[in-house]
């Protein structure tokens, strides 16, 4: 692992020493290759070794630690840094309800993220309501209507004839006039280069201008996470982001790479299949899985 | 001289960034770099400006592994052919493109709903079989996958039909038990049928990164995958993770899906898929 291989790259150099360029350059080739492996986009892993090196030349081993161990705390600090050490809570609107509305690629997790968000929120005392806006995946309808009968949550679904823009109008109408606070827009997947799915999200955002739109992003994405991200954002404005599937053993430096091209923070993280509460996202956890 | 040393570690630079970026991953990048640093070395490849369409056949003839249609002409119909794989990559899409692709040819295709877990599952697989004009054998919804892959074997066979494909819930490769049930519905089909199934494809994402290696990995050492299905091509992602899983586990890429419709099925082919990494 990247310890490991830091602790050969510095078997040479003992405590007192400076951190020089010289002495860190093997080290940081070695930490480029760790954060490729992990999926950390090519440029984003350039502009963070720059970072890192700035922040780490000059600097004195200290007596406590092995320069590897140094390299590492200094990237491992960066890396949080970078990941966002503020915890980004979810916002509301100031007048009732408050829409929420979950975009994303073909399969990301949406759909069950959903349904976790409506749980989470009944528990915390909240009335939520789930709006089918998925019109186009065969039974997307039935999948989010099975979730909400499972955690009794109302599901408006007016059914398929309807477009999406006109669904998310009317489902936030429909929770106006019951009493729902917080409405969930489920929308259907999309590739962020489709240039007419992408204006009906922007159609929906003004229409129903949600004080949350999260990107669901698999944490297993690869390079091509900046393209996703920088899209989406590019074209909504996100308020954050939904990482998905971290059950699994992906090392997820998409998140890096999310973070880094848009800014927005990642602000909760799927753990399963199962309806259990999305988790709060943890940068320091983050960043010692990214560096395995 | 000094020169054109300078052009070359450019255009070498710009390569390797763009085998990384197509999500080559690392150790299969430099090992194509470090053949191809040698290579300029001993002056056996011209000049830089070669470079691009040596690796590009490089990785054309690393593609090549496996022709398609020799799996099914060797034994009585039903052919059966399971899907696996991760959470949302695409499986139950490809099983109605499959369905579709073998229904325009003339044959009989049933499906099987093996996805008893997720909600809607079993609905999204019904709407498909209306779709493709499939039958779909199904139970009810939590029931065991093992006993809905029995019954579809044992409805395909007594009803002759010429293709069976089987449905199955995404599961991570890293959750024990998920894998051990994939196992027992695989042992059930051979159970059925000997030999069967006789094509167990692993879907994989095109914009899924290194994780693909492992997934690979796992779902073969679970059952006898015979080929991937490459999905989402359609999108910005290059899906360059499958050179190295053809390569190093000797599993062919048999299909790609371009799109989210029946029709958006194309047979894998190494040539126009290396082109593409370039472009
Ligand atoms: N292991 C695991 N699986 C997840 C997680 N979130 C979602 N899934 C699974 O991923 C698959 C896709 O989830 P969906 O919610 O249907 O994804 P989606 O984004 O709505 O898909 P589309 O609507 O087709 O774009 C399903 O099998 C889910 O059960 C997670 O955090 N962990
Ligand atoms: N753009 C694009 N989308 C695809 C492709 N294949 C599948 N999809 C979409 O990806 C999403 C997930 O597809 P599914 O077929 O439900 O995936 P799955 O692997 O069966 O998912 P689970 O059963 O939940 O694990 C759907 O929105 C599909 O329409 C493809 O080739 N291109
Ligand atoms: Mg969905
Ligand atoms: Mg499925």
């Amino acid at each position: 692992n990247l310890t490991d291989r830091l602790q050969s790259v510095f078997k040479t150099l003992r405590g007192h020493a400076k951190l020089t360029e010289g002495n860190i350059a093997e080290a940081l080739r070695e930490v480029r290759l760790a954060l490729l492996e992990a999926d950390v986009n090519f440029k984003v892993v350039k502009r963070f070794i720059n970072q890192v090196q700035e922040r780490a030349v000059g600097k004195e081993v200290f007596k406590s630690l092995t320069p590897g161990q140094q390299v590492i705390k200094i990237v491992h600090e960066e890396l949080v840094d970078l990941l966002g050490r503020e915890k980004a809570a979810m916002v509301r609107a100031p007048m009732p309800p408050t829409v929420v509305m979950l975009v994303g690629l073909q399969g990301s997790g949406k759909t069950t993220s959903c349904a976790k968000l409506a749980k989470t929120f009944k528990k915390e005392g909240r009335q939520p309501m789930l709006v089918a806006a998925d019109i186009y995946r065969p039974a997307a309808i039935d999948q989010l209507k099975t979730l909400g009968t499972q955690i009794d949550v109302p599901v408006y679904a007016p059914g398929t004839d309807i477009n999406p823009v006109e669904i998310c109008e009317s489902g936030l109408a429909a929770a106006k006039r019951e009493g729902i606070d917080t409405v969930i827009l489920d929308t259907a997947g999309r590739l962020h280069i489709d240039r007419a799915l992408m204006d009906e999200l922007r159609n929906i955002k003004s229409k129903t201008n949600p004080s949350e739109i999260l990107l669901v992003a698999d944490a297993m994405t690869g390079q091509d996470a900046v393209n996703i991200a920088q899209s989406f954002n590019n074209d909504l404005d996100i308020s954050g982001v939904i990482l998905t599937k971290l059950d699994g053993d992906a090392r997820g430096g998409a998140a890096l790479s999310i973070k880094s091209v848009t800014g927005k923070p990642i602000k909760l993280v799927g753990m399963g299949e199962k309806l259990d509460p999305l988790e709060v996202f943890h940068p320091d956890r983050m960043a010692s899985r990214i560096l395995g | 001289l000094g020169e054109r040393k300078d052009i070359t570690s450019e255009i070498l630079d710009d390569l390797e960034e763009l085998l990384l970026l197509s999500d080559i991953g690392v150790t299969t990048t430099m090992r194509i770099m470090n053949g191809l640093r040698d290579k300029l070395r001993k002056n056996e490849i011209r000049d830089a400006c070669f470079v691009r369409g040596f690796i590009r056949s490089e990785i054309e003839s690393i593609l090549n592994y496996g022709s398609i249609d020799t799996l099914w002409e060797d034994h009585d119909p039903p052919h059966i052919i399971m899907v696996v794989g991760v959470n949302g990559v695409g499986k139950t899409t490809t099983i109605a493109k499959l369905a579709r692709h073998y229904r325009d040819q003339g044959k009989t295709v049933f499906l099987a709903a093996g996805d008893t877990f997720r909600a809607g599952a079993i609905q999204q697989l019904q709407e498909w079989g209306k779709r493709v004009n499939a039958e779909v054998i199904s139970q009810a919804e939590g029931s065991d996958p093992s006993a809905v892959a029995w019954d579809a074997v044992a409805a395909a066979k007594s009803r002759h039909a010429d293709i069976l494909i089987i449905d199955t819930a995404g599961r991570l490769h890293t959750q024990f038990n998920l894998m051990e049930e994939l196992k027992k519905v695989h042992r059930v089909v051979g159970k059925n049928m000997p030999g069967a199934p006789h094509e167990i494809l692993l879907v994989l994402d095109a914009t899924t990164g290194q994780n693909a290696v492992a997934q690979a990995r796992l779902f073969s050492e679970a059952v006898r995958v015979t080929g991937i299905a490459l999905t989402k091509l359609d999108g910005t992602a290059k899906g360059g993770i499958v050179i190295s899983i053809v390569n190093d586990l000797k599993l062919p890429v048999r299909y790609i899906g371009i799109g989210e419709r029946m029709d958006d099925l194309r047979d894998f082919d190494p040539r126009t898929f290396a082109a593409a990494l370039f472009e």
